[in-house]
C-alpha cells in the first residue's frame, strides 16, 4: 500500500456508486479507489440475482468472502486439478443408438440467506437462483492478502460473455488524471470482454477440439449486448445436485415441538422422548 | 539443531531435460516441476520452477497460474505465445525466442505454440506451491463445470456444451493435429 492511505481524518458511510444492470440482475460496485477501502485493502460489491439467473464463471485477483443478504440457490467452485465428483446418472441404451455421456462436474453446493462463502484466490466461482425471491450476495475481495501478487487494484476473470468488468471504470480512474481524455476514450472503445476473448481463434480452436462456430460463442461474438455478468436461464437449470437438505436449526426446532410418546410401565405413564438413540 | 536442518538442508534439483517429468506425452513434450514440496528449500524462498519442452506445433493450452507471476524464460527454439488480462484484451502476442525473457502476472491467461523442433523454456513462479488452472482440455475449469452451465453461459446447444467439455482428452500439452504431423515428417 502507497503511504497516507490510512491518515483518515473522517470516515463516512458509504453507498454503492456504480451499478452495472445485465439480463438478469445487477451488480453494484463500491469505489475502490476510496480512502477507506484503499486502507484496509479491500473492495467490495453486491450482486442482486432474480429468479433463474446464473451468474457467470469468474475469479479474482484476492481471496474473497460471500456474505448471502437474501434468498438461496445453488452454486459451483471449480478447483483446479480436483476431481468431477458429482455424476449424471447413465441414460438407458436405446437400440441402435450408442448410449449418452454422462456429465461430470465439481461438487455444487446450496446456500441460504445468512451463509458466509470462502472463495480462494483464484478459483472460478457461479452461482444460480432457483428461487422466486431475489438473492442478494455482498462480496468482499481481500486485495492485501499475501495471496494477490498485482497491485490493490481488484480485477474479475470472466470466463465467458463481453460484459463490462465491474472494476474497470476504477481501474481507468486511477489511470486517470492527465490521461483523463484518453481514458474516456478507452473507456468508450473497451467494453470489457471475458479472457477466452483475447486468444486467436486458431489457438482455442485448437485447445478445445471445436470448430469455429463454438469459438465465436467462448469468445462471446454472438452474444446479446444486455446479457452481462449475469443471464437468465429459461426454463431453469439443470444440474446433478442432491435435493437439499432441511437446515439444522429448522430440524432442531421440529425436534422440540414432538410430543414425547407415552410409555406404560409398573410406575403408570412415563414419557419418553419419540427419538431414541443408540 | 539448525546444522542439522537448515545447513544441510539440500539445495539442489535438477528439473532439466533429462530428469523425471511430471507431465509426458511423447507427441507433444514434458513439463517438470520444482516445488516446495518435493524441493524443499523452495518453502524458505518463496518460489518455484518449472522446465517445460514443447514439440513442434504442439501446444500448452490456455491456462492461469492462481497463486503465483510467471517469469518465462525461452532457453531453445521459439513459440508463439499469446497472453491475456482480465478485460479480455491480449497483452502479448509474439513469438519468444531464445534468450527472451516474457513475464505473466498472476491470473492473466497464457496460451503457448511451438514453433520450432523443440521449445524449451523454463518458467520461474513467484509462490513455492503454484496451482495452475488449465481453461481447456481434461481437467480444465470448463470440464468440471456442468454441461448446462457451460450451454447458457456461452449460449450454446447442449450438443456443443458437451463437445466443449470433452473434445480435448489432453489436459496440459495438445500433440500436433494429424496433418501438422504429416507436414512435419
Amino acid at each position: 500500500p502507497q503511504q497516507n492511505e490510512c491518515q483518515i481524518q473522517k470516515l463516512n458511510a458509504l453507498k454503492p456508486d456504480n451499478r452495472i444492470e445485465s439480463e438478469g440482475g445487477f451488480i453494484e460496485t463500491w469505489n475502490p479507489n476510496n480512502k477507506p477501502f484503499q486502507c484496509a485493502g479491500v473492495a467490495l460489491s453486491r450482486c442482486t440475482l432474480n429468479r433463474n439467473a446464473l451468474r457467470r464463471p469468474s475469479y479474482t485477483n484476492g481471496p474473497q468472502e460471500i456474505y448471502i443478504q437474501q434468498g438461496k440457490g445453488i452454486f459451483g467452485m471449480i478447483y483446479p486439478g480436483c476431481p468431477s465428483t458429482f455424476e449424471e446418472p447413465q441414460q438407458p441404451q436405446q437400440r441402435g443408438q450408442s448410449s449418452r455421456p454422462q456429465d461430470r462436474h465439481q461438487k455444487i453446493y446450496n446456500f441460504r440467506e445468512g451463509d458466509l462463502i470462502a472463495v480462494p484466490t483464484g478459483v472460478a466461482w457461479w452461482m444460480y437462483n432457483n428461487e422466486d425471491t431475489p438473492v442478494v450476495a455482498v462480496s468482499i475481495i481481500d486485495t492485501n492478502s499475501l495471496e494477490n501478487q498485482l497491485d490493490q487494484m481488484p480485477r474479475r476473470f470472466y470466463l465467458a460473455g463481453n460484459q463490462e468488468q465491474e472494476f474497470l471504470k476504477y481501474q481507468q480512474q486511477q489511470q486517470g488524471g492527465s490521461q483523463s481524455q484518453k481514458g474516456k476514450q478507452q473507456e468508450e472503445e473497451n467494453e470489457g470482454s471475458n479472457i477466452l476473448s483475447g486468444f486467436a481463434p486458431e489457438f482455442l480452436k485448437e485447445a478445445f477440439g471445436v470448430n469455429m462456430q463454438i469459438v465465436r460463442n467462448l469468445q462471446g461474438e454472438n452474444e446479446e449486448e444486455d446479457s452481462g455478468a449475469i443471464v437468465t436461464v429459461k426454463g431453469g437449470l439443470r444440474v446433478t445436485a442432491p435435493a437439499m437438505r432441511k437446515p439444522q436449526q429448522e430440524e432442531d426446532d421440529d425436534d422440540e415441538e414432538e410430543q414425547p410418546q407415552c410409555v406404560e410401565t409398573d410406575k403408570g405413564c412415563q414419557r419418553q422422548s419419540k427419538r431414541s438413540r443408540n | 539443531g539448525i546444522d542439522e536442518t537448515i545447513c544441510t538442508m539440500r539445495l539442489r534439483q535438477n528439473i532439466g531435460q533429462n530428469s523425471s517429468p511430471d507431465i509426458y506425452n511423447p507427441q507433444a513434450g514434458s513439463i517438470t516441476t520444482a516445488t516446495s514440496l518435493d524441493f524443499p528449500a523452495l518453502w524458505l524462498l518463496k518460489l518455484s520452477a518449472q522446465y517445460g519442452s514443447l514439440r513442434k506445433n504442439a501446444m500448452f493450452v490456455p491456462h492461469y497460474t492462481l497463486n503465483a507471476n510467471s517469469i518465462i524464460y525461452a532457453l531453445n527454439g521459439r513459440a508463439l505465445v499469446q497472453v491475456v488480462n482480465c478485460n479480455g484484451e491480449r497483452v502479448f502476442d509474439g513469438e519468444l525466442q531464445e534468450g527472451g525473457v516474457l513475464i505473466v502476472p498472476q491470473n492473466f491467461a497464457v496460451a503457448a505454440k511451438s514453433q520450432s523442433d523443440n521449445f524449451e523454456y523454463v518458467s520461474f513462479k513467484t509462490n513455492d506451491r503454484p496451482s495452475i488452472g488449465n481453461l481447456a482440455g481434461a481437467n480444465s475449469l470448463l470440464n468440471a463445470l456442468p454441461e448446462e452451465v457451460i450451454q447458457h453461459t456461452f449460449n450454446l446447444k447442449s450438443q456443443q456444451a458437451r463437445q466443449v467439455k470433452n473434445n480435448n482428452p489432453f489436459s496440459f500439452l495438445v500433440p500436433p493435429q494429424e496433418s501438422q504431423r504429416r507436414a512435419v515428417a
